[in-house]
């Protein structure tokens, strides 16, 4: 789903 | 050797009931500077970012930084045998298998100790952008619990939409539909009932109400809430815990997908 995405892109893994 | 204590074990169990309905299991690093929890719920939708800063603990020894992987539920059952006075200590050693809770009573007449296995995890490292948020609300805290609440009842989602008049939380579905204007006070006299809004640009975005009625056990640690908001970025709901440090919570804006 588009909100899990955009939530995972944000939080962009270091 | 790490050691936490904190004289009100209140704040730890409040703490726990604020983050196990998102978190079954998450890492707690500790190091010099304090305790941090970051940590997504299973579904991806949303984060927990906790933060317990040394100096607010009564005591803190940290020699060397861990990596420690509790299950929440475990610690949340632990916790619940604390009395609401007792002092709490979590005690590991380096390289820990597990970590000691212990409990004391005000007069120091019991002493209860709880050991939690640790567990083993996938390590996770997220980095929180620095955003600089279009909408910031400050809120009592058990306004926006009410809120919440109340709109639950007509729809899975909530919209929320500020301008610098104040904030509207609506919602609707099959039975009809709510709103709620909160119009920002104008004199703060009391700080813990105020609403200030500070708006650069208007916004309006929709949240799961099945995560914010999560976000809202968070509401004994503070009278009031922070809600930061722009388009398209996830929303942050901001507790403070006392003089020892935040829980944020993220939450993704419902996309039509």
């Amino acid at each position: 789903k588009k909100s899990q995405k955009l939530l995972d892109t944000y939080f962009k893994t270091k | 050797m790490f050691e936490a204590r904190l004289t009100q074990s209140a704040i730890l169990k409040k703490v726990l009931d604020a983050v196990k309905d998102l978190l079954s299991e998450a890492t707690f690093e500790c190091s010099d500077s304090g305790i941090q929890v970051q940590a997504m719920d299973n579904a991806h939708v949303s984060l927990v970012s906790l933060n317990l800063r040394s100096d607010g603990f009564d005591k803190y020894r940290c020699d060397r930084n861990l990596s420690m992987g509790m299950s929440i539920s475990c610690m949340s059952k632990i916790l619940r045998c604390a009395g609401a006075e007792d002092t709490v200590t979590l005690r590991a050693w380096d390289s820990p298998e597990s970590i000691v809770f212990i409990f004391e009573s005000p007069n120091k007449d019991k002493l209860a100790e709880y050991e939690m296995k640790l567990i083993n995890m996938d390590q996770e490292h997220l980095g929180i952008p620095e955003t600089s948020y279009s909408c910031v609300v400050k809120m009592p805290s058990a306004e926006f619990t009410r809120i919440c609440r109340d709109l639950s009842q007509f729809g899975e989602s909530i919209t929320f939409a500020c301008t610098k008049e104040g904030i509207k939380f609506s919602a609707s579905g099959d039975y009809g539909s709510a709103n709620i204007k909160l119009a920002q006070t104008a004199d703060a006299d009391n700080e813990e009932e105020a609403i200030i809004v500070n708006m650069q640009e208007p916004v309006k975005l929709t949240f799961s109400c099945r995560y914010l009625n999560c976000f809202v056990k968070a509401g004994p640690l503070c009278n009031q809430v922070q809600l930061s908001m722009s388009d398209d970025v996830p929303l942050v709901c901001e507790y403070k815990i006392g003089d020892i440090g935040h829980i944020r919570y993220y939450l993704a804006p419902k996309i039509d997908d």
